[in-house]
């Protein structure tokens, strides 16, 4: 109904504006509603400005803070309605060290406050550093996926074994 | 509902049997390109209640089936199980006498997929609503796939307004 | 023409073969016209088998599998008409250490052999390691671009400051 | 042709003048997100003379121009210069007898682009001619774009065979 989705976006957008600025150390965000007045038409957009720069809207960013608004989203509607697991599949993928920082402090927290369990896959070595355990996937025999638990000094060096 | 244990065999390139135990906080998973890290969590997926194959890069549901390799036959089966600790009671009114739920989906080649919660038959439909209940299932917003956050960033703004329908 | 494109197709497909087998270290992989006999109307498939698993479309491969399979298809279309600049922006982001190791050897080979100017955007500490020589950007006052020579040593603090 | 050097003033974030000389071999460019990496990338191609707007991730031509942050004001016009050095004597004939070619290429606010080499003013056409003799140019598929990769996996068939008539 109207109401409800009414409801959300203004949860949501409160959720949005925190995050973003959590994972951008600063700025301002908002959601906003376009291409018509009904909640139940319109489209979601994304109005974006990292710390120092101009309010603009999603293009002109570039392609980390893009995939870092996007992921503030998501945040965003996990937090307004958590849920009992979380999974991530190398949503760090563009981020540089620092904004990898910010990501995990986040998940840190929001892992705090909620019952949810997360499940992230990563590439980086320091989002690794950040985990409570590691779980290596392994094709020692071509084409066959097997399951090893590993510690962080041999996820280091799987990163270097891969 | 807490998420325990999952365990997978013959799906896609997980031919022998495994299982996970899902633990407390944050785990990481690890692995080199191509390993198999994004088939377990289609895995999961799958177990949910995921009916489009096309969110789960196949061209027909078989084709989540563990197709061979150069060394091994293909398998005619793939099975899932996920199970869940019930100590809350917060399952539906049939499931909630029970200290745990077990979901199996198993997909036989040509002849479709079968539920079982604790063994019992179930459709498709009773899984789909007992993970709805706590917010969460195969099209759930925390449930990240690979290349999602790019969808997203692409996507017409009337097509991710549909995010929003979630979190209401 | 219909014969210019034929003979484009067969010459990128036999590199595109050959960088396939150095980026995976071996597997195999071709070019295939889809949908229709005339070239001129045809659309343009890859086929990819990375090593010891079955040939698949891409559509089956994994994230970084199918990065790779792109890249060696810019590479074959690059070595067929080689061209005195070649920009690569972050293409190496999806790769595992193995895969970016194999992509450095690749283009440290390509630019052996044309007298191709390579300018390689990336966050890979292992992708900087392997340049001749490294520019920074900064941002030290915010949304304005400073540029910064850089060394190796530097450039392992710069991901760390960044 | 040899790509020597690139100067850039006012364009997107590069409001201080900068010089790039671009050496032999492989250059890494490195910086954190956001930092300007790929507006590099899009300034030497505006030089070649880009003329799709989308591609340079604007809303219109004069996008591209210094849009102010919260300490320096917007600027009114952007300017690219690209120093090729041609000893090689391989470029067209109209500018064979000079040792360098400069292109320029710059915009006023409201008033569109205009293309110089060696002082002289000259077509967009022109501009892109003398790049395509020397296989490339704004649109070459040797410059690959941030999430360009991406777009050419889940390109249609007939879309991704474009890439062969530049090889042809
Ligand atoms: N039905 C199947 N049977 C056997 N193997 C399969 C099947 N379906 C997919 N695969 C294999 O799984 C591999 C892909 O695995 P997956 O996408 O999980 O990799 P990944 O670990 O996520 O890699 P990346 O880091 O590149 O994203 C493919 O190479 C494919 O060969
Ligand atoms: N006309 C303009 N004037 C001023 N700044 C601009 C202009 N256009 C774009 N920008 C700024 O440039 C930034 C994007 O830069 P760019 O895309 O080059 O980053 P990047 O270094 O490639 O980052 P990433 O590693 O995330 O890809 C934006 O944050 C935006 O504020
Ligand atoms: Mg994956
Ligand atoms: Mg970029």
């Amino acid at each position: 109904s109207r109401a409800r989705m009414k409801l959300a976006f203004d949860q949501v957008n409160l959720k949005f504006q925190e995050v973003f600025k959590k994972l951008f150390g600063g700025g301002e965000a908002e959601l906003i509603f376009v291409d018509s007045d009904d909640p139940l038409e319109a489209g979601l957009e994304m109005l974006a400005q990292p710390p120092g720069k101009k309010l603009k809207s999603m293009d002109s960013l570039s392609g980390g803070e893009k995939a870092l608004t996007a992921t503030a989203l998501i945040f965003a509607v996990f937090l307004t309605n958590p849920s009992p697991i979380c999974v991530l599949d190398e949503v760090d993928a563009p981020l540089d060290d620092a904004n990898v920082e910010r990501f995990c402090d986040l998940i840190d927290e929001m892992s705090e406050n909620v019952n949810t369990k997360f499940l992230i896959i990563t590439h980086h070595a320091l989002t690794m550093s950040r985990m409570d355990r590691l779980f290596g996937i392994t094709m020692q025999e071509k084409g066959v996926s097997q399951i090893v638990s590993v510690d962080l000094n041999t996820a280091e060096k799987f990163r270097k074994l891969a | 509902m807490d998420f325990k244990k999952l365990r997978i065999s013959n799906f896609k390139s997980f031919v022998d049997p495994v299982e996970i135990s899902i633990g407390e906080g944050l785990t990481g998973v690890v692995g080199p390109n191509g390993c198999g890290k994004s088939n377990l969590v289609e895995a999961l997926r799958w177990a949910m209640g995921e009916t489009s194959y096309k969110s789960m890069r196949t061209n027909s549901m078989d084709d989540v089936i563990f197709a061979g390799t150069e060394n091994r036959p293909e398998r005619n089966f793939a099975e899932v199980s996920l199970v869940l600790d019930n100590r809350e009671r917060n399952a539906p009114k049939e499931y909630n006498n029970e200290e745990t739920i077990e979901v199996t989906r198993r997909v036989e080649r040509e002849s479709g997929s079968a539920y079982r919660i604790n063994g019992k038959d179930i459709r498709a439909r009773d899984v789909q609503m007992l993970f709805a209940d706590v917010s969460t299932g195969a099209r759930s917003p925390s449930l990240v796939r690979q290349g999602q956050i790019d969808e997203l960033i692409s996507q017409k703004p009337e097509q991710r307004r549909r995010i929003l329908e979630e979190a209401a």
